[in-house]
This record gives structure tokens, sequence and C-alpha cells, in this order.
């Protein structure tokens, strides 16, 4: 498989929703 | 348009500072945790300085064989046993290696303080135990002690929570849990309940958590390990009652710096760009979602989307290197190195084969790097998620390519 690794996701806020089934990607949150 | 993709940015912002920086605006209050790099200088566990060419990157390496091989049709999958110690299953080993992000939370009543790894690809939580049966190795701060905690409690071996672990075997009737890492570190102990507590107001009796009396491996100074996957042990699906089930997290922009990992929903998840998050029926517990193309300098590269769904695309936080299929990395770099073109190359550095030497650059003018995946999200990415610096005169680009577009 691939895979997003963590330097990757270092510069936005990942959300992990699960009830929901999605994941999300907030750019600016974590600034 | 040249402006929009591309950034300019100063040399020794590459690198991280000595000392930690914490961010400012953010509380670790509620059901918000302070995540920190585990080996550097904000971290709790006495800070050492990583080698990352011959620790991280290694054991990165280790990580996603590990994954790779959790994901093969030929893995052989541990059972139940009724001796009275847990037999490891020889071949499959779940993911540890390079899951380098710690927070802290109190465990037991009165709370002790854990300092512990989260990581997306495991689920089974877990701390070292006294009285340490067989071995506990060197962590930082005292060894949890069950018997000075008034709300501890063993799991039997006939119960629900002992009949869906993996692996697993009873002592009488206590029940024994046991976890074999990727890298060979493993843990084997009781399987137990105590409260949980994320910050004051937030505490979760009855948590289910493996109380490690055998921990061998390459665990550092962590106390154990907190679970963030889909199956019932983790510690997202046992707060999922009252937090309901998400989570989120700001991994730190460099080691010197912090973030946070939230349990439950954040204020950032209404402003998320999403993608659907998928299951794949070779392990439901991982996180997989559908990459759909890779943008440089906001040119999309000549890649087939068909080229990442093949094999599928999962997303895990204690993977460092992003992996991709050979013909998208190929193109990636392609596109990457024709950007940089006017800057020095320096040597490979392990896995990642196009590194810079900018220690005669004050400046450096990068492109953006954008992921695209199923239904429209985007993950646009800026410095600290493009390169991955060692040194100043080896700073590479933070991908890699799997060994062939099945992997």
């Amino acid at each position: 498989v691939g895979i997003i690794g963590n330097v990757q996701q270092r510069t936005a806020e990942v959300v992990y929703d699960i009830g929901g089934g999605r994941i999300g990607f907030s750019p600016k949150a974590c600034s | 348009g040249e402006e929009q993709f591309f950034r300019t940015v100063r040399v020794d912002t590459l690198l991280p500072a000595a000392v930690c920086s914490t961010r400012k605006g953010f509380s670790t209050g509620g059901n918000s945790l302070r995540v920190v790099h585990r080996r550097g200088p904000c971290s709790p566990l006495a800070g050492v300085k990583p080698n990352h060419a011959r620790t991280l990157l290694r054991q990165d390496v280790l990580r996603v064989e590990s994954l790779q091989r959790r994901l093969s049709r030929e893995a052989s999958v541990g059972g139940q046993t009724q001796a009275s110690e847990v037999a490891l299953p020889a071949q499959r080993g779940i993911t540890f290696g390079t899951a380098n992000y710690v927070v802290t939370l109190g465990l037991g009543t009165p709370g002790r303080d854990q300092t512990v790894v989260f990581d997306t690809g495991s689920n089974v939580c877990w701390v070292q135990c006294q009285p340490c049966v067989g071995s506990c190795y060197p962590q930082q701060g005292p060894v949890f002690d069950p018997a000075a905690s008034s709300t501890y409690s063993n799991v039997s071996c006939g119960s629900t929570a002992c009949g869906n672990l993996d692996v697993r075997g009873c002592s009488g009737t206590t029940c024994l849990y046991g976890v074999k890492y990727g890298d060979n570190s493993t843990t084997v102990g009781f399987l137990a309940t105590d409260t949980l507590t994320l910050a004051p107001g937030y505490a979760f009796p009855g948590f289910v958590f493996g109380c490690g009396q055998r921990n061998q491996g390459l665990f550092g100074k962590v106390a154990g390990l907190v679970g963030l996957g889909r199956s019932s042990f983790s510690l997202v699906s046992q707060a999922s009652q009252r937090l309901g089930k998400a989570f989120s997290y700001c991994l730190p922009a460099t080691s010197s710096s912090t973030g946070h990992l939230t349990i439950g929903e954040s204020a950032a998840s209404k402003a998320a760009s999403y993608t659907p998050m998928l299951t794949d029926p070779r392990d439901s517990s991982l996180y997989f979602l559908t990459l759909t193309g890779i943008s440089v300098g906001g040119q999309l590269l000549p890649v087939s989307p068909s080229v990442f769904q093949s094999a599928g695309t999962l997303i895990d936080s204690g993977t460092v290197i992003t992996r991709l299929p050979p013909s998208a990395y190929s193109a990636l770099r392609s596109a990457f190195r024709a950007a940089m073109a006017k800057y020095p190359m320096a040597p490979p550095r392990t896995l990642l084969d196009t590194c810079y030497d900018f220690s005669n650059t004050e400046t450096i003018s990068y492109p953006v790097v954008s992921l695209h995946f199923g239904g429209g999200a985007e993950l646009q990415l800026e410095l600290p998620g493009i390169f991955y610096v060692a040194d100043i005169s080896q700073a590479c680009l933070g991908f890699a390519g799997n060994g062939s577009p099945g992997d």
C-alpha cells in the first residue's frame, strides 16, 4: 500500500471522524 | 502563478531549535493532550538528539515492512492459547518502530502520569506494570503499580474483552494479553481495567489496558503505548460513548515544538476538507483513504489515479516518510528536482534519494506539494511537510517509493 506518513501530516490538523466515515485535513488549524 | 505555488524561507528555519517552543494560545485542558516528539527538547523523556539515518529512518523501514506484511494475505494470525504464557505469533508483528509522538495521561486512582506513545497503527493500550514479573525496560519515572490504585482490576479469562484480543492466554482465571511489534519489540501481561484520566473532568473508569509484565524492545523511555486504531481496545473506541467516535491531532512542526491530540470532536473539524475513510478487509483497524493525485508547484503530476488506487493508501501517525507507488514517486521526484534545479544536490540518506546541500544558502525557494484525495479534499504541504532535514547540508524530499507497484 501507499502510506501517508507523519512528515506530510505536520502541516495540518488531521481529523479522524470515524462515526462520520471520513478523514479531514485542516491546513491552518495548527499554526 | 509562481508566487502562489512557491515559497521562500530562511534556511535556518529548517532545523529544530535547541529549546522547546510551546505553541501560544493552546490549552491542554479538557479532551486535548499536549503532543511532543519523544526525542526532542519538549519531551518529558529527557530528550536525546535523534540519529536520523541510523535510527529513525531504519526504524521507519521496519515499520513499513511490518505494515506491508500485516496486509499480506500470507500473514499468520495469532490465536488463543490456554498456556499460562501467551504465545506470540512468529511472523505477524503489528507496527511500532517509529511511533515517535508522545502524550502524558493519568492512570489509576489516584492518577499517576504515564508518558506514552500514541499510534493510529496500533489498538491495544498498555503500560509497564509492577511487579514486572518477567522484565521491564528502564522508563522515565516510576513504573505503574496496580497495588497503589484503588480502582485497578484484572480482567477475567471468560470476559468479552479477553475474547476480543488477537493474542491472548489465561493464567488461572486471569486474562493475559500479548503484542508483538514489527520491530520484534514485545509486551505481555495481564489484561486489566482502571480509570484513565485525560484531564480533570475527563476520567474514564473501567478503561481496558494491558498491564505489561514482560516488556522488551525498542520502546525507549516511554511508559507504554496508546493505540488509536479502529478496534474496540483503542483509546478512541473506549472514549467514544462520552466524547464521540472521532479524534484529531496536530503533530509538532519540528521536534522542538508542540502539538495536540484531541479525543472527540475539535473546533478544527468543522473547517476541515474531508475525504471518505475506507476500510480494507485485510486489516479493518487501519485508516485507509483514496489518494488520487499529487501536484508540485501547482502542476498536477502526469500519474493516473489508478496507479494510487491499485494497492490502496492508508494514513498512519507512526510512519515517518510517505511511501508512494514506484511510478508516482518517480514522477514526483522528477518534478521536484526540476523545480529545485538551482540548488546543489547532496548524497542520498538511506531511503531518501533527493537531498540538497543548503549550507551555502541563506534562503531557499521551494515548490508547494499538494496531495489530492477522493471527494476533492486537498492537503497542501508547507516546508515541514515536504523536507526531512537531519542536517542543513542534507535536506531531503520526505517521500519514498515502494518496492513494487503492488506494495
